[in-house]
């Protein structure tokens, strides 16, 4: 069986809310490295991998690997029903078919159950190898978020570039051209608010903008997020979720034909 | 013109 309490369920709804209009369906699995999701998106495009490690629950208890298949969009159904300060358990007896999400309002007034059924999901997981990326940016999420929202509404593809100048996000589309240079910068008030760049060389990659917005939607999850970049590879865009662990997602680039 | 490229390409199934 399978018990998992975590007093920040809003941090639950927020992963949701984060995945739910890239991926369909995924399998959630428990193991002892943490409750962890990966699924590809319907165009295979773009993977999205998830891991909460079991030391950011109150309680984490799984006496077997289990993997549990869900529709995001029925899941994200029920997490809207909880508070935003409410403690959410999710429950699973062995052999079932379903599962269940308890909501707990913070002062313990009111107690809510929501049993959802489960569905099987023939799901290939993909190996990601380490790689030694060409650049690593770290930047205020809510920026890149903003950038990518700003430059969709002029074209449909985003050139990410990072040079010793800095990080350069570009797009053209029929009404013009946009470029927005991102320079390193330390000499901040907050840690979250700078801007870090890591270049061993120089790197140029075109990303789909409409896949780049659906995953700035994790944007609530971190105050900062971290660009992996490497000439003709997967970019990997990472929200760490403090103290607890990560979503990560593995977008394929555009290539030139 | 750039083409977009599936994931399978860079990461073999495990």
């Amino acid at each position: 069986m399978l018990e998992l309490r975590l007093v920040q369920g809003g941090l639950l709804k927020k992963v949701l809310e984060s995945i739910k209009d890239l991926v369909n369906d995924a399998n959630f699995d428990c193991s002892a490295t943490g409750f962890s999701l990966q699924a590809m998106d319907s165009s295979q495009v773009a993977v999205v991998a998830l891991l909460l490690r079991p030391e950011g629950f109150e309680r984490y208890w799984c006496d077997r690997n289990i993997s549990m298949g869900m529709n995001l969009n029925n899941m994200a159904k029920m997490l809207k029903c909880a508070g935003n300060d409410d403690i959410i358990t999710l429950k699973a007896e062995d052999g079932s078919d379903t599962v269940t999400f308890m909501f707990e309002s913070p002062t313990q007034d009111k107690i809510a159950d929501f049993e959802m059924k489960l569905m099987d999901i023939n799901s290939e997981r993909l190996g990601f190898p380490e790689a030694d990326y060409h650049a690593i940016v770290r930047m205020p999420s809510s920026e890149f978020a903003r950038i990518c929202k700003d430059l969709s509404s002029i074209g449909n593809t985003v050139v990410i570039s990072v040079t010793k100048e800095g990080v350069r996000f570009s797009t053209r589309g029929d009404i013009g051209t946009a470029n927005v240079v991102c320079r390193q910068n330390t000499a901040v008030d907050k840690p979250e608010e700078a801007t870090i760049i890591e270049m061993n060389e120089p790197v140029s990659l075109t990303f789909g903008l409409r896949y780049m917005n659906s995953l700035t939607k994790a944007t609530p999850l971190s105050n900062t997020v971290t660009l992996s970049l490497s000439s003709g590879l997967p970019a990997v865009v990472e929200y760490r979720i403090a103290e607890m662990g990560y979503i990560r997602f593995y977008l394929a680039p555009k290539i030139e034909e | 013109l750039a083409q977009q490229v599936q994931l399978l390409i860079f990461y073999g199934g495990v």
